[in-house]
């Protein structure tokens, strides 16, 4: 590779599909979202940016994005809920940060890379990585930004079934 | 789940992954994601971000493995994935990984029938895939 070249690689989950297809609208919009994502993530490269800004820049489409399984449009905990996990770590000199059940950035991933720039710890779960997220004024959303009518209704799906929680990401994706 | 692996021009890699989790998952489950060195991994040797079903992920410790592999056994980012996937699978687990190395080679697998995927380089290369 030449010095100045660059690459990324992205991924929106993996699985099964019901009936062994996605519907046209589903498959259009996910590799829209995909190809958004190679944007902003190439933009930052491109520039002669960092790997570790270009992932974050590409993971912040695909949460925003709600053809994806993170940030809006995320599966529903067998409570109803929506807790969102999400990681972030550079080669460089392995920093890495990580938030697990977390109900309020809009971009998960934002908060995981303030962890890992704050450098103390790596990972923050539930309401400490909450607070964590407050002082350092990261951007908040509600739970109506985050909830699809879609992701409601295959819960309730699930459940009337009585399976269990366990499932592949695109099985309801 | 959606993740991302990027080699930059000065030949640094990083990883991140986000997700919400499985639909219906138990009230305090976590998967692989949030967990360095199952879920998402970077190291000098390369960059690791996986979907699917997360506790098999962990209980492999996937990116890790993948990075330990190619710095101890020599191996490319191909075949340490399809080493680490092949345990997984083995195991019981499914899902899908993507890798990218300091030279900047690029690998996906997945055992699924699908997985969401889009790769980019400066040389202009391009793909956007489902299944």
């Amino acid at each position: 590779m030449s010095d100045r070249t660059w690459t990324l690689t992205v991924h929106g989950g993996s699985g099964r599909f019901e009936r062994g297809i996605i519907p046209a609208e589903a498959d259009a919009g996910a590799r829209a979202g995909l190809g958004r994502a190679l944007d902003a993530g190439s933009a930052v490269l491109a520039a002669g940016g960092t790997a570790v800004d270009a992932v974050q820049a590409a993971i912040e489409v695909l949460e925003d994005d709600p053809h994806f399984n993170a940030g809006r449009g995320a599966a529903l905990s067998g409570e109803g809920r929506i807790e969102l996990d999400a990681a972030i770590m550079d080669g460089r000199a392995r920093e890495a940060g990580s938030v697990a059940q977390v109900t309020t950035p809009r971009h998960p991933i934002a908060l995981a890379r303030a962890v890992m720039d704050e450098g103390t710890h790596v990972m923050l779960a539930g309401p400490g990585a909450e607070a964590f997220a407050a002082a350092r004024g990261v951007e908040a959303a509600d739970a109506g930004w985050f909830e699809l009518p879609e992701r409601r209704r295959q819960l309730e799906e699930l459940l009337a079934r009585g399976n269990d929680a366990f499932d592949v990401d695109m099985k309801y994706g | 789940t959606v993740g991302a692996v990027a080699r930059d021009a000065n030949g640094h890699v990083a990883a991140a992954t986000s997700t919400g989790g499985v639909t219906g998952k138990r009230w305090g489950r976590i998967g692989d994601s949030p967990l360095i060195g199952a879920g998402t991994w970077a190291d000098d040797a390369c960059a690791v971000s996986a979907t699917g079903a997360g506790e098999y992920f962990v209980r492999v410790g996937a990116g890790r493995t993948i990075a330990a592999r190619v710095k101890m056994l020599g191996e490319s980012i191909g075949t340490a994935t399809d080493a680490v996937l092949g345990e997984i699978v083995a195991l019981g687990g499914t899902g899908g990984l993507i890798v990218v190395a300091p030279s900047g080679e690029t690998a996906w697998r997945f055992s699924t029938p699908g997985m969401y995927r889009a790769t980019a380089s400066a040389e202009g290369a391009r793909v956007v895939a489902i299944y």
